[in-house]
């Protein structure tokens, strides 16, 4: 099973491969593709020889046939319904983020507890009551939820949306949710940015 | 030179230590730490030996000698300030959140440059004009800039925020920035986030 940090490789090296078809070129070597996720060649032929054989020593990767290769191993050959939880500062940057639509995630909805938020307009979208959550899944099912609550909210919330269906869930509150076996869980802290960032004014890099 | 997502890693072996030191465990091993970090434990050994012999196998590693060398090594034995420019819904968001201040980043100012939002308060900030960043950060500097303006925005802000000597950015705008060699810049992508998810929903794990 590869872990979340190669994953965000692929992701890396799959943006990468789309550029370099906007402009044309044919192929790449793993040394390009290294420089771009931050990461050794050695760690590039690695992750991609766990997916099958791509490229030839000397050659490099074909362009088309490693992108669309990538496409389907991250799961990008369809589009996702992603609904989100909590209409505050989080949750309003998000739904405004046209990053999420270009990559094939569409925002369907986003949901509030807060009498005063429900009911006001987000971008394309009208804030609903949480309250509403199942029924709204039951309805049209969703892939993916953002839970963007304060901590307290957060654990209970999660319970119902796995109960509703819900398989993934992007976590930005700073408490780590317990779910079921084949439910995944993203935890977004910005403080691990920070300290990456810490680790490169310690060690500038040349 | 570790990438960031080396870094990233240590960063998560690090929390995993310290709420191992907050329950009094004493060692931890390889297999532990990888758990936390959604590594392989061949893949924690040779973060670890990167930066010197810690453990000794079959015993594992000594949590408080590890944890305390995760913090230097991380650049942790200091506290930063941190600047924040854009005082939108990101810009709050990150004001609000208590887990930098928990990781030895203080943000210490916040800028904009819509006059509706100068002079407003934001947590214990009140919102400065972005007009005042350089004769700010030389009165007094500022080690980390986050960067939550419009894509527009973003790289002119860069190339100002450099000049007067911050060294490490976090990038929120959907731009990749230019900067001199010695700069850090660590880019954040939500769309990135749910990429593993889609990873994840493709590839439920067991
Ligand atoms: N991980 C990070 O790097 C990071 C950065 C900033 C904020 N955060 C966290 O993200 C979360 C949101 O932050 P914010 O600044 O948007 O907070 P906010 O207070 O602006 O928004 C939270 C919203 O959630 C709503 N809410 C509360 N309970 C709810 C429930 N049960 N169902 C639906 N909505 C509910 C509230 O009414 C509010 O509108 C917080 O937990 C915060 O700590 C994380
Ligand atoms: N990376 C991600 O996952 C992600 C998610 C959401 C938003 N974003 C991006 O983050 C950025 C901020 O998003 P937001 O929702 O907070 O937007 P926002 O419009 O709410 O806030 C942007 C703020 O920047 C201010 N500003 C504009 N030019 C400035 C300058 N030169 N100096 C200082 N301030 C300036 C504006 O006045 C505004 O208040 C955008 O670029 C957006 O695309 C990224």
């Amino acid at each position: 099973e590869a872990a979340a940090t190669t994953v965000r490789r692929l992701s890396l090296y799959l943006r990468f491969l789309e550029q370099s078809e906007a402009e044309g070129v044919a192929t790449v070597a793993s040394t390009a593709l290294a420089a771009r996720a931050g990461a050794s060649p050695a760690q590039v032929r690695k992750d991609l020889s766990f997916f099958g054989s791509f490229g030839r020593r000397g050659v490099g990767y074909s362009v088309p046939l490693l992108a669309a290769r990538l496409r389907e191993i991250l799961g990008l050959g369809r589009r996702y319904r992603v609904i989100l939880i909590g209409a505050g500062r989080v949750g309003t940057a998000l739904a405004a983020y046209p990053g999420f639509a270009a990559r094939g995630f569409d925002v369907a909805a986003i949901y509030d507890v807060a009498p005063a938020l429900v009911g006001t307009r987000v971008n394309e979208l009208i804030v609903r009551d949480a309250a509403r959550v199942e029924a709204d899944l039951a309805a049209v099912p969703a892939a993916i939820a953002v839970i963007a609550t304060p901590a307290a909210a957060a654990q209970a919330m999660a319970d119902r949306l796995v109960k509703a269906g819900v398989r993934a869930l992007l976590n930005f509150a700073p408490v780590p949710l317990a779910v079921p076996p084949g439910v995944a869980v993203s935890d977004v802290n910005m403080a691990l940015e920070l300290e990456v960032l810490s680790y490169g004014l310690k060690h500038p890099a040349p």
